[in-house]
């Protein structure tokens, strides 16, 4: 489902050139639940991006469902990353001035849902993290892990089949972390394909196969079963 | 050094009033190392501002170096914001549009070092945290445990007494954080006072004296000697 071929981007800084990603080559198949661990700075959230078509790579490609991204037409890309693709950053990146509810809602208006429509599964996603009774709570009246769950749940609030997660559990205590793990595992158990970063093993022990990623390239690849 | 007596804080929503701080007293010595931990939302964040004199609470005191901190002037207020109390925020809070180095620098444009000075102490501080390297980006051009490590050299630039840290190792890989503890360790080592909530028990480790909170309200208090 997710395929890249030689997969490189850097920045130039000055007289200095920072390869963030260099010469990536792997493949994820649908339905897998994959966990990416690494160095800070080794280019798991630039590979992540790149996955969720934020961002586009300098050379080699990306296939999504064998389609060639760079390639596809921004409305294409745009329905894509809408109706298939839900990404959890690792800097949240709500919007400051709406609600918790209007936040996990707002995937649902470009879907072309109705207001009545958009409220029940804004709602009922938010309930699946723990937050129905802070719905009409504004971003800086949340706590950070409270933030980092409206993120989650506005990232699963439209049913996609893919799942990119940057550090979905760096702000959550133990007993949280644990209920987030268990709806992951719900949403891979219905068939759908999971892409984790984390730096905690506990949470990668959750996945089915962990990559490691050392100064922009695949260090480890290794599938537990 | 930091003690609190009674301390209440609640927000009201609408018709809901929400205990975020619910009579809380405790006492911190100088010197002392200790580990917050607790749920989401139980209110770790809203005392470390209060400790930090970013806040206020509505009722109770907090009495800091046995001053009430609530009867001085801003004046002093800000002066030990700034020479006393190094905040690490859950959310970084670094300013967008300076580099990493500038960011550092800050602290110590109020503390009236000269401009030779700040650069010379804010590119240590980077050092101290890795980042030397990363010295002229700005926020946006660094990963989440970059721009993590940038609010931790910030907060230590001015040398303080006193370490106020919200989840100093959220984003950071094992390699990376134990080079962080070691860097506390070493601050504590020279007599300064600690304060870090965590929410990874193998962190908290590191403190000789963990407290729980739960919904508003301190749950345990160990001291492990
Ligand atoms: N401005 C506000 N208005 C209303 N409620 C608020 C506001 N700020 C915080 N809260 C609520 O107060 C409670 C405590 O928040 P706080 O940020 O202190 O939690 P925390 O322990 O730091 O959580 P986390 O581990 O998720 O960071 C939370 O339930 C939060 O929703
Ligand atoms: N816009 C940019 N300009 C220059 N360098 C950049 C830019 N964005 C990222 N980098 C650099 O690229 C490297 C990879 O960044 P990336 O965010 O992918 O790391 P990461 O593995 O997600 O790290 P972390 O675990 O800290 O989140 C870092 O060294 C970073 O400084
Ligand atoms: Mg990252
Ligand atoms: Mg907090």
């Amino acid at each position: 489902i997710i395929q890249t071929i030689e997969l490189s981007k850097s920045y130039q800084m000055g007289q200095e050139i920072i390869k963030a990603l260099d010469e990536i080559s792997l493949s994820i198949n649908k339905g897998e639940y994959v966990a990416i661990m690494g160095p800070s700075g080794s280019g798991k959230s630039t590979l992540m991006n790149i996955f969720g078509c934020l961002d586009s790579p300098q050379s080699g490609t990306y296939l999504l469902n064998q389609k060639n991204v760079s390639q596809l037409p921004e409305n294409d890309l745009a329905m894509i990353r809408n109706e298939e693709i839900g990404f959890v950053f690792q800097t949240f990146n709500l919007l400051p001035r709406i609600s918790a509810l209007e936040n996990v809602a707002l995937p649902l208006i470009y879907a072309g849902k109705n207001k009545k429509q958009r409220h029940k599964m804004a709602l009922n996603a938010l309930t699946q993290v723990g937050l129905a009774n802070r719905a009409s709570h504004k971003p800086n009246e949340l706590s950070g892990g409270q933030r980092q769950r409206v993120a989650i749940a506005r990232a699963l609030v439209n049913s996609p089949s893919i799942i990119l997660a940057d550090e979905p559990t760096g702000n959550l205590d133990t007993k949280t972390s644990d209920e987030i793990m268990q709806l992951f595992e719900q949403i891979h158990q219905n068939g759908n394909t999971i892409v984790m970063v984390t730096h905690e093993t506990d949470i990668a022990a959750h996945a089915q196969r962990v990559i490691t990623m050392v100064d922009g390239r695949i260090s480890t690849d290794v599938s537990n079963g």
